[in-house]
């Protein structure tokens, strides 16, 4: 499972984003964390090198949603020779916007004194969830009808074990609001939104069936292309 | 009163789901 905090938003485990080989002893391992409002790149930085690394600096290439650091990449003293730090830092959704594809992937490019080294990483959509983004209910009903059925997507969320309100908790914690519940026929359906940084919207409707630990989830958004790396997000939340 | 409304807005989409 990941680090997360049982009330916060789930936090993937680091893995390695640049290898030592790669990067003439440089070893970058990192995750996305959202807290407070605030979206962080937490990396580890490992010398595996047989000289000091001083001048770190780190820059990203234009992305989907407008990812790029708020402050320098803080690395005080210099690193020594099997010396790992972890840095936590800072990012903003301002920068330039350019359609990745895959959609979450972010290009970075990090200096030291011994080169620049360059890298990718795919961050989880759900750090781009906001705070506000509950739907009023009367706008929901009004969007939900707008929307055309041929945006909408349907997925299956396979062998999960929680009820109605754990899936509301565990989700509100990741910025995933339940905006109304209805139980009909023994099922529930709980119905959702989200907020992207970017001003999209997403309308969900969760089914909960009794007895049956496969749930359904259908999507309905303007920007379809974000629907599959949402139920990404539902399946990692629900799971860890 | 408008909550009452969109209570039963949000029973009728519901029930239009469970059984289009």
């Amino acid at each position: 499972g990941g680090v997360g905090m049982p009330t916060g938003s789930y936090v993937a485990p680091k893995s390695v984003w640049l290898p030592a080989a790669k990067a003439k002893g440089l070893e970058i391992s990192g995750t996305f964390s959202r807290r407070m409002g605030h979206i962080y790149m937490e990396l580890s930085l490992m010398n595996k090198a047989m000289q000091v690394m001083t001048d770190f600096a780190i820059q990203f290439n234009r992305n989907s949603f407008g990812l790029a650091p708020a402050a320098p990449l803080q690395v005080n003293a210099p690193l020594t020779p099997n010396q790992t730090i972890e840095v936590s830092l800072p990012l903003n959704t301002v920068g330039p916007v350019m359609k990745m594809d895959p959609l979450s992937n972010l290009q970075v490019a990090i200096k030291n004194n011994i080169d620049v080294f360059y890298f990718s990483c795919l961050y989880p959509i759900n750090m781009l969830f906001v705070e506000d983004g509950k739907m009023d209910r009367q706008i929901f009903l009004a969007t939900w009808k707008d929307i055309p059925n041929e945006n909408e997507v349907q997925f299956q969320i396979k062998e999960c074990h929680l009820n109605a309100d754990a899936v509301t908790n565990k989700l509100q914690s990741n910025n995933i609001y339940t905006v109304a519940k209805r139980n009909v026929e023994g099922q529930d359906m709980l119905y959702q939104s989200l907020k992207l940084t970017n001003g999209i919207w997403v309308l969900a409707e969760l089914r909960i069936q009794p007895g049956n630990i496969n749930y359904t989830l259908s999507l309905k958004c303007r920007a379809p292309e974000v629907a599959q790396h949402v139920f990404g997000a539902y399946e990692t939340i629900l799971k860890n | 009163e408008m909550d009452d409304d969109l209570d039963e807005a949000f029973s009728r989409l519901a029930q239009a789901r469970t059984n289009p």
